[in-house]
């Protein structure tokens, strides 16, 4: 069994205690508005409302033998930076915290924080590049300079087949699977492509690569 | 040039506005509260306060000349409804569309929205994956039905090759990158596999394949 806590209830918060419980964890909700914890009693194992930002109270918590805590508070960033001290000093094994701007970031990794999250920036970030460029679907940062792109099939790429088109050595990217599109005879399907599958007008190519690679694929028509 | 407006300037409206700006895009920036407008127009091609929840308001947009606007509108579920309404009547090409809950999320589909984002249901979710499972490091579902999920390689699959394994016939995944792990002689470095790659005790790897089979996989010790 894993055990979590979750401390702050707002959008965030509460969608990762009820994620972390339907997946079979232990999961303590925190909160110290009353309300919050009200609602949320019925889905996870234990909610309770206190202050996190006080010492006594996190101690109460008996962090140190949970697997991980999560700092969900988002716009009282005082409160998410004291209650991520706390919970290093009481011993806490991995702390999650979410940040709401990059000075935040920054105070909660120096305070004890294992890992920080930055939901609105992660998000934005995505919208921009699917929303900046006609080509591209979605894209997601992998690590260092690595990119998962998904691309529309730039139209002087149809009818070509990969080892043709020579995207390892022109590009430095890996198609690494097309979504083929729905047709009247056939449902969209899902293909690790070999080097001589030729691609069709509306097919959705799944790429990997440095972003400079990726950025001048994005550049084709 | 693309030309976009975003309208509702909180932590995701403002990280969407100044994101497409740095793009290259012209971004018209628009939120009721003056101070947010003022703090923004550096960063922006425009920046204008206003109701956007008024018809007469939007009208004198001329969104229909846009690529498309986004409603960042978050707490303010009605503002977000009528904003995304009066766009659509309007004549506006794409609306995206922010929600704060399940519900939201479908009236806005309902009254116009071509797409609608959840940023913290979809940051959350990434994060419940990623503590809920002890092999799973990341997880982000991608446009198209596909998962990108990074995994410690399970025990059973050290000292075997890709190819041994058979992963793309036994679970229809596709490993597109391993990131080896720091020793004392060497640094941690990011490789894109072949067949006949060995997997090692502390490899993580990159794996893009539909939902179902990458369950099976978290499953493995
Ligand atoms: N010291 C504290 N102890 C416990 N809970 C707290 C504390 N401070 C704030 N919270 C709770 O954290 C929750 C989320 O915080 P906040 O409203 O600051 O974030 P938010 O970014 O607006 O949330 P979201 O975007 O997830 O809806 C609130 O329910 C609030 O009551
Ligand atoms: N009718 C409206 N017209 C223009 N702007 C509006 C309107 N209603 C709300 N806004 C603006 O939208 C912005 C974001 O809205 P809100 O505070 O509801 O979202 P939020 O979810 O808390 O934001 P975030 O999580 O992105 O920080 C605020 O700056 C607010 O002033």
């Amino acid at each position: 069994y894993r055990q979590f806590a979750v401390i702050g209830l707002g959008r965030f918060g509460q969608r990762v205690a009820t994620g972390l419980y339907q997946m079979g964890a232990e999961v303590l909700a925190i909160d110290s508005d009353a309300a919050k914890v009200a609602a949320i009693k019925q889905q996870v194992t234990a909610a309770v409302c206190l202050d996190s930002a006080r010492e006594e109270a996190v101690r109460s918590l008996g962090v140190d033998n949970m697997d991980a805590v999560v700092v969900a508070i988002g716009r009282d960033v005082q409160a998410s930076i004291l209650t991520t001290a706390l919970l290093q000093q009481a011993g806490c094994p991995y702390i999650v915290a979410r940040a709401s701007n990059e000075l935040h970031a920054q105070i909660l990794g120096m305070v004890g924080a294992n890992r920080v999250i930055y939901p609105e920036d992660e998000e934005a970030k995505r919208l921009v590049r699917g929303l900046a460029s006609p080509h591209v679907l979605d894209q997601v940062d992998l690590v260092g300079d690595l990119e998962l792109a998904v691309l529309k099939a730039p139209r002087s790429f149809c009818g070509k087949s990969l080892v043709e088109l020579g995207l390892r050595q022109k590009y430095t990217v890996n198609v690494v699977a097309i979504r083929t599109a729905e047709t009247d005879t056939q449902a969209a399907t899902t293909i690790f492509p070999d080097a001589h599958y030729v691609l069709q007008p509306q097919d959705q190519l799944y790429v990997v690569g440095p972003s400079e690679g990726l950025r001048r694929l994005d550049g084709l028509d």
